[in-house]
């Protein structure tokens, strides 16, 4: 099954 | 001091009311550029990004950058108290507590002022580089938010598939399955009507259809919407806000345990 990512995993906090 | 006099206000009630199901609280920024924002759903899953540019309001006066927290559900009601047609105007001092939104009818027969109390929001602020994406498709943005309230009904979430055939949106549920593809067709009488696919390299992924559903809201604001994919990348799905800017939501995949 597929699992939702969450966009930190992408984009660093600046 | 910050004073921005937004001739078609009706631009702003639009935009309010395309982000305020995602987000709860944010910070509008207000700088030389203009009037932005920068903000997470609480799943940190869905991101907004509003810009509307300086040039685009009539009157566009910030003498220092400012950033200002509101309650987007508060000021979503605040905002629907203006005409269609009213001139909006966006008042705040610099460390005040609260915004003033000032409402002018086109006539200059009815002149209405409402003001906000300000909050402290201590908001994450991400940076997004610059992407090349694997695809990007242009469609009608009503073509669009059809596709998602239909696909919703099926199943809960979209796989999007671009490929040289066309865009593939395509869901799974307990009652059965759908797919629709929308193939290029840029011969179409008006260029807001166009698919358009721009593809360097086939792209396939996997997004929630709920979030999907609520960047539509932002339809009003355009007659065509963009979808910027890559497999490595979350979705950009983007709304023109003609001569100002655009709202863009940015969407995580779902990826394969």
């Amino acid at each position: 099954d597929s699992k939702q990512s969450t966009l930190t995993r992408f984009f660093k906090k600046v | 001091m910050l004073e921005l006099r937004l001739v078609q206000g009706s631009l702003l009630k639009k935009v309010l009311e395309s982000i305020k199901e995602l987000v709860t609280d944010a910070n509008f920024d207000c700088s030389s550029t203009g009037f932005s924002l920068q903000a997470m759903d609480s799943s940190h899953v869905a991101l907004v990004a509003l810009l509307l540019r300086s040039e685009g309001f009539e009157h566009y006066r910030c003498d220092r950058n400012m950033s200002m927290g509101m309650n987007l559900n508060n000021m979503a009601k605040m905002l629907k108290c203006a005409g269609n047609d009213d001139i909006i105007t966006i008042k705040a001092d610099d460390g005040g507590d609260t915004v003033t939104f000032m409402f002018e009818s086109p006539t200059q027969d009815k002149i209405s002022d409402f003001e906000m109390k300000l909050m402290d929001i201590d908001s994450e602020h991400l940076g997004i580089p610059e992407a090349e994406y694997h695809a990007i498709v242009k469609m009608p943005s009503s073509e669009f938010a059809r596709i998602c309230r239909d696909l919703s009904s099926i199943g809960d979430t979209v796989v999007i598939s671009v490929t040289k055939e066309g865009v593939k949106f395509s869901t799974k549920g307990d009652i059965g399955s759908a797919n629709i593809v929308c193939r290029q067709n840029t011969s179409v009488d008006k260029p807001e009507e166009a698919t358009v696919i721009d593809m360097n390299e086939p792209v396939s992924l996997t997004f929630a259809l709920r979030y999907m559903n609520s960047f539509t809201k932002a339809t009003p604001l355009s007659n065509t919407v963009s979808i910027s994919l890559s497999n490595e990348l979350p979705v950009v799905v983007e709304y023109k806000i003609a001569e100002m800017g655009y709202v863009r939501f940015y969407l995580a995949p779902k990826i394969e345990e």
